[in-house]
């Protein structure tokens, strides 16, 4: 399972 | 945060602040298609859970407040605003934006990040808001007169989202972030959307002449 990026755009 | 995010999420702010400019100065939401706004604020609703969860950056958390907060008044002031909603185009305003909704609803369905609520209604709005200008476009190629903040909203929704681009261009060589294609592929969708009309407000623009889209 992979790391979950930050979603940290708009 | 790069200059061209920073660039796209100040044009975004803009299109909102020239849409409420044009509906507070005229009292007019003539040529503004209600179905679009109402498609954003679903787009803005369930793409900002996280506002909930995760704390990223005041910067991060008073935009989305401001985005959820002025697609909802848009509406409301299109639905409800005593004087207002009587200049709303309805009958021009036809497009089915239900269908919208439900490929998007789909869409998110099969393709996401993972099965929990929060990443498919992310999913979702990725898709939505990809395709969420096109009753607007529909309205505005019916429109025979596009006022010019009308064709200035369009515009500056339209450089926001070339400018997410840009900005993912950017970050893919400087930071390895690997935008995951979902978002890649909805962008570049949405962004081809504008194409057609950048070239007639290109023209309006050089030839100073109203904008208007071909039938």
């Amino acid at each position: 399972d992979v790391e979950q990026e930050q979603k940290d755009e708009l | 945060m790069n200059v061209f995010r920073f660039a796209g999420d100040m044009t975004h702010l803009f299109s909102v602040l020239v849409l409420l400019l044009k509906i507070y100065a005229t009292k007019s939401c003539s040529g503004i298609s209600l179905k679009t706004q109402e498609l954003y604020a679903l787009v803005f609703l369930t793409r900002y859970l996280d506002l909930l969860t995760d704390f990223i950056s005041l910067y991060n958390t008073v935009m989305k407040l401001v985005f959820i907060s002025s697609s909802l008044a848009i509406v409301w002031c299109m639905r409800a605003h005593p004087v207002v909603r009587r200049t709303y185009d309805k009958d021009q305003d036809t497009f089915r934006h239900y269908t919208l909704v439900a490929g998007s609803l789909v869409l998110a369905l099969l393709f996401h990040d993972r099965f929990t609520i929060r990443e498919v209604c992310w999913a979702f709005s990725i898709y939505l808001e990809a395709v969420a200008i096109l009753p607007q476009l529909v309205l505005l190629q019916r429109s025979r007169n596009v006022d010019n903040l009308t064709g200035q909203y369009v515009f500056f929704l339209g450089a926001y989202r070339a400018f997410y681009i840009l900005n993912w261009i950017y970050r893919y060589f400087t930071e390895q972030h690997f935008s995951r294609w979902i978002p890649w592929i909805a962008g570049l969708v949405q962004t081809g959307l504008y194409a057609d009309f950048f070239y007639y407000y290109y023209l309006s623009w050089k030839n100073n002449v109203k904008l208007q889209l071909p039938a």
